[in-house]
Order: structure tokens, then C-alpha cells, then sequence
């Protein structure tokens, strides 16, 4: 498995590099103004069957940190 | 379910793989074997059939990544003697190509000064060093089995023999993964690799019970409650298996499933249960369509058919007596029978199909441990320890039961004869094969090694003992029959079959599968 989650990344730090490692958002940075990180989880959130919150709660983090298979979920 | 974009899917059923390298972690069977079941979960409900092959010609090639090469290392499927986790160093003694080790070296406050024989790393204290311990193994002479921390101040833990923790347990240094308190001389720690035997106790199954803290024991199927405290069981472990399934799942063309519980969807969960959900078995239909339906099958016979077992060998050297896979079959037949003096008629399941009656005598049970036509005569091998009924009974006192082989001629049956009379020693505890050869010669298979076996003068060459895996590499090497169908060699273990083709006078495994999926068709 693509190693253990670096624990020193910030909630946000972690996701970032998630949504972007699998597809969900195009580019590495988010914009600051939130809406962009909104849209990305509600697509995470959806594809993995999970409370389509738009936020990035507990059960959103949990799911990223758990081991899973490094073929991104979107994109070619 | 989701496919990937386009139409990517393959377009024959066909399909091949190659297993390019192997992980450290797990002994190379142990691998081979999570293979052949994670693409026989696709294969039994699709059209497509998987089958071994040994280059790049493969339609899947799988390789385990690896990380922190040092030197210019070229993989060339050579296994790599591991220095610790994730870094490898290549050594000279035929393993990977590339930077040697150059002795005397010091990795991770060690120093290493040679090269053994079998590519384990000597340090200079005298003792193995490099792979972890899979257990059992055995090395000088030596069987080591377990892992111990006494007598070492520094935390490590050894490799140690049962027999004798003092001077024998300077071998090798464990995977420790968590150190478990010791109790009760038990070794603690590592991960367990089932089945194994310490101190004469099985291990085969994982138990939490009279834990508080979730982590599992390794215990016993006999007794959990005196006997589970023994390491640790890879509770923070993968799967190779369900890992495989679903990689090999995206190789045939299926995206990440958003249901939760499918094989499909991209977090990992392990499970007991079967690992296809509806919605993996609809993607990959989706892409090539149901297993097609055997054929109609006869009607059952009324009696209850015999659990797929693997069946004792058949071993035809002349025109194939009996072809399973061709013209309607009538469910399992056994051996023809030769009269009233003949061997037993029983089929050939080899376990009862009832468990016999304490009360009555098991020899009314025939289970033979390979049956073998060896010069237009079947030879009917038993190492068991009694002479069943049906068969001619003999002075007890001449011949204990046990190491015996009847041959019927067709008409009579003469026997039963020790295999001594064969030249087979009493180191020769059973024979579980036969494959026949040009000239009036028969390999006759015993465990991890084979003779052979000449017809004329019904002897075995003693000077012929050979290991398996050196004239046969890739099967297991503790295959219980072994026969030869349609001039290929079968080589059986437990449920499954490894199927080995000579090219060039080269042996190749070209094919593992089921033994009654892909060779009885049940």
C-alpha cells in the first residue's frame, strides 16, 4: 500500500494532496476561497458513498486515511 | 460498478500474467497461490481463463514495487536478500544483477562480511543476517521455527530452534512487528504465517478472544483457551489475496465501484466472506458476459456424490484408459474393478464419502495414496495402516501394514508387495505420484523428492533420488499426487493444481488452477 498517511500534514494539507493524489481536483492547490475544496469533497463524498456534507468532517477524514488502492477514483 | 473510459477491456478470454518478482514479506508459494485464487474469483464468473506464463509476452505482468534500490540493481525475477525494510542491496551469489556487496560494509549499524551459500548475509558476529524469518526453515542442519528476545539486551529478537534456545538461536533477526509479552516460554511477536507448528502445536487460525486490546493471537484450532498465547497475528496485515483481486480487477478493465462493500470500491476492508459483491460480478459481465454453462450434466446418481477431494493419481503410461473431460461422464468412477480378489471398486474420492463407523473396521474404507499404470499394470500405492478387506490379505507378520502396493494385471492381482521390494528404502514413507518416461522408465514421487523407476526389472535406481523443484521448479513442494494427462505433468496441493509442460526438455508450470473447477469440470 502507498505507505502510512505522513502524520505531519494538517487536515487540510491531507486532503488537499488526497482530492488531487485521486483525481478529484485538477490542480494541487485549492483556491483559498473554499468554494473550490466545497465542490471537491461533495464529488469525494459522492463517488465513496459518504454524507454529501461538502465539509470536511470526521467521517471524510477517516475515509482518507484508510489504506486504499492508489488507482485514482476520477480522470483517465 | 464503473469501467474505465473508452473501450478498454481485452478482446480474447484467453488471458495470461506473469508474475515479474516477489515481495519479501511472503514465501514465493504463499504468493503464487493468492494469485491463482484471486483470478479464479473473475475467472468463475466470466469467460475468461488465466493461465501462468513465464516472460514478457504476458498479457498482465504483475511486479511488486520496490523502493530504495541501492547501486545500479536490474530485476531479473532473482529474489533480493532485504537489509531491512524497504532497502535492498544486491549480492553477488546469483541474485540480482548489479552492484555487488562490496565486504566488509556497515548498513543500519551493522556490518556485513560475506556471502553464504544459499545469499543470506553473514555479519561479522557469525550469524545469518538479512531475510527475516519465515518460518519454518531450516539452515546448517538446524530447524527454526520460532523467535525469542532472551539473552539479548538490545531488544532484538532471533530466529531460534525449539529444541535449544541457548546455543542455537544466534540466527537471522525477526520481523518484529509488535513485541507481545512473553508468557509461558511462548515466543511473541511475529507475525504468523499459517499453518505452523511450534513446540508441537498447529497454529492455523487468528483469534481476539481474552484480548482487551483488539490485537489477535495466534492460535490453535484444537484449543483457544490455553494454547492462543503465541505472537501476533497480522492484524495490521493485507491480504495479498483481496489486494490482488481487485488490482486484477482494474487489469480487466473494471474502475472504483462506489459500493461500499464491493471488491471494487478503492478502500481496502478485509473479509472472510466471498469478495465479489453483485455489483463487481455486474461490472465484469458488464465487460465480457457470464461464465458460460457446462454442459448439461447426466443426471446425478442417486448416491451422494463425493466431495471434491483431490483424487489419488492416475498415472497412464499407455493409450489414456479414461479421458474426465471427454463424452459423458457418469460422475466419478473408480478404478476398474479386477474380480473378488480385485482392488476395491470404491471411487476415487480419496477422504469416505461417510465418516466410517468407529465401531466398524476403517479398512473397509480403501485409500490409496497413488494409483499408477506402470507398464500396462495399475499399481495401487497405500502407506496407510491397514490392508483393506478387498485386498488379498497377507501374513501380517511378513509384511506390516503400511508402504504396500498391489498391481493388478487386469486379471489377477498380485500383492500386496513392500515398497522395499521396489528398492524404495524405508525413508520412502509413501509414494504420491507417478510420471511415466521414454525407455520403460517411471519417476516415482515421494514428498520432495522423486526416483526412478525402471519396468523391466521393477526396481528404482537408488542413486536417482532428485528434489522436486530441481528438475520441476514452481510447484509447491509438498504436493500430495502428481500424474501425467495428455503429456502434461499435474502436480496437486490441497484444492489446486499446478500444470507443468516441457519445452525443450525445460520444465515450465504453465498452469495453476482448481482441481475440480478446471480439471474434473464439477
Amino acid at each position: 500500500f502507498p505507505g502510512e498517511r505522513r502524520t505531519n500534514l494538517t487536515n487540510r494539507q491531507l486532503a488537499e494532496e488526497y482530492l488531487h493524489r485521486y483525481g478529484y481536483t485538477p490542480g494541487a492547490e485549492l483556491s483559498e476561497d473554499g468554494q473550490s475544496l466545497r465542490r471537491a469533497l461533495l464529488r469525494l463524498q459522492r463517488r465513496l458513498s459518504l454524507p454529501e456534507t461538502g465539509e470536511l468532517d470526521s467521517t471524510t477524514l477517516n475515509a482518507m486515511r484508510a489504506p486504499r488502492c492508489g488507482v485514482p477514483d476520477l480522470g483517465r | 460498478f464503473q469501467t474505465f473510459e473508452g473501450d478498454l477491456k481485452w478482446h480474447h478470454h484467453n488471458i495470461t500474467y506473469w508474475i515479474q518478482n516477489y515481495s519479501e514479506d511472503l514465501p514465493r508459494d504463499v504468493v503464487d497461490d493468492a494469485f491463482a485464487r484471486a483470478f479464479a474469483l473473475w475467472s468463475a464468473v466470466t469467460p475468461l481463463t488465466f493461465t501462468r506464463v513465464y516472460g514478457r509476452e504476458a498479457d498482465i505482468v504483475i511486479q511488486f514495487g520496490v523502493r530504495g534500490i541501492q547501486g545500479d540493481a536490474h530485476f531479473d525475477d532473482e529474489e533480493l536478500w532485504s537489509l531491512g525494510k524497504g532497502v535492498v542491496v544486491p549480492t553477488y551469489f546469483g541474485n540480482a544483477k548489479g552492484a555487488a556487496c562490496h565486504f566488509p560494509f556497515t548498513f543500519e549499524g551493522r556490518s556485513y562480511s560475506a556471502c553464504t551459500t544459499d545469499g543470506r548475509l553473514y555479519t561479522n558476529d557469525g550469524n545469518a543476517d538479512g531475510k527475516p524469518c519465515v518460518f519454518p526453515f531450516t539452515f546448517e542442519g538446524r530447524s527454526y521455527s520460532a523467535c525469542t528476545s532472551d539473552g539479548r539486551s538490545d531488544g532484538y529478537r532471533w530466529c531460534a530452534t525449539t529444541a535449544n534456545y541457548d546455543q542455537d538461536k544466534l540466527y537471522g533477526f525477526c520481523p518484529t512487528r509488535v513485541d507481545a509479552t512473553v508468557t509461558g516460554g511462548n515466543a511473541a511477536g511475529e507475525l504468523c504465517v499459517f499453518p505452523f507448528t511450534f513446540l508441537g502445536k498447529e497454529y492455523s487460525a487468528c483469534t481476539t478472544e481474552g484480548r482487551n486490546d483488539g490485537h489477535l493471537w495466534c492460535a490453535t484450532t484444537s484449543n483457544f483457551d490455553k494454547d492462543k498465547k503465541w505472537g501476533f497475528c497480522p492484524d495490521q496485515g493485507y491480504s495479498l489475496f483481496l489486494v490482488a483481486a481487485h488490482e486484477f480487477g482494474h487489469a480487466l478493465g473494471l474502475d472504483h465501484s462506489s459500493v461500499p462493500e464491493a471488491l471494487m470500491y478503492p478502500m481496502y476492508r478485509f473479509t472472510e466472506e466471498h469478495p465479489l459483491h453483485r455489483d463487481d460480478v455486474q461490472g465484469i459481465q458488464h465487460l465480457y458476459g457470464p461464465r458460460p454453462e457446462p454442459e448439461p450434466r447426466p443426471p446425478t446418481t442417486t448416491a451422494a456424490e463425493p466431495q471434491p477431494t483431490a483424487p489419488p493419481t492416475v498415472c497412464v503410461t499407455g493409450p489414456p484408459t479414461a479421458r474426465p473431460s471427454e463424452g459423458p461422464t457418469t460422475g466419478p468412477t473408480g478404478p476398474p474393478a479386477a474380480g473378488p480378489t480385485g482392488p476395491p471398486t470404491a471411487g476415487p474420492s480419496a477422504a469416505p464419502t461417510e465418516s466410517p463407523d468407529p465401531a466398524e473396521d476403517v479398512c473397509n474404507v480403501d485409500i490409496f495414496d497413488a494409483i499408477a499404470e506402470i507398464g500396462n499394470r495399475l499399481h495401487f500405492f497405500k502407506a496407510g495402516g491397514c490392508v483393506p478387506h478387498s485386498l488379498p490379505q497377507t501374513d501380517v507378520s511378513l509384511s506390516p501394514a503400511g508402504r504396500q502396493v498391489w498391481v493388478y494385471t487386469g486379471a489377477s492381482v498380485l500383492g500386496p508387495r513392500r515398497l522395499d521390494k521396489l528398492g524404495l528404502g524405508p525413508e520412502v514413507a509413501q509414494v504420491t505420484g507417478a510420471l511415466p518416461r521414454p525407455g520403460g522408465k517411471v519417476l516415482l514421487f515421494s514428498g520432495q523428492s522423486f526416483w526412478r523407476f525402471d519396468v523391466k526389472t521393477q526396481k528404482v535406481d537408488p542413486q536417482s533420488v532428485t528434489p522436486v523443484d530441481q528438475m520441476f521448479p514452481g510447484v509447491p513442494m509438498s504436493t500430495h499426487d502428481i500424474f501425467q494427462y495428455q503429456e502434461k505433468a499435474y502436480f496437486c496441493q490441497d484444492h489446486f493444481f499446478w500444470r507443468v509442460n516441457s519445452w525443450n526438455e525445460v520444465n515450465r508450470v504453465d498452469y495453476v488452477g482448481y482441481v475440480t473447477f478446471d480439471l474434473l469440470k464439477c
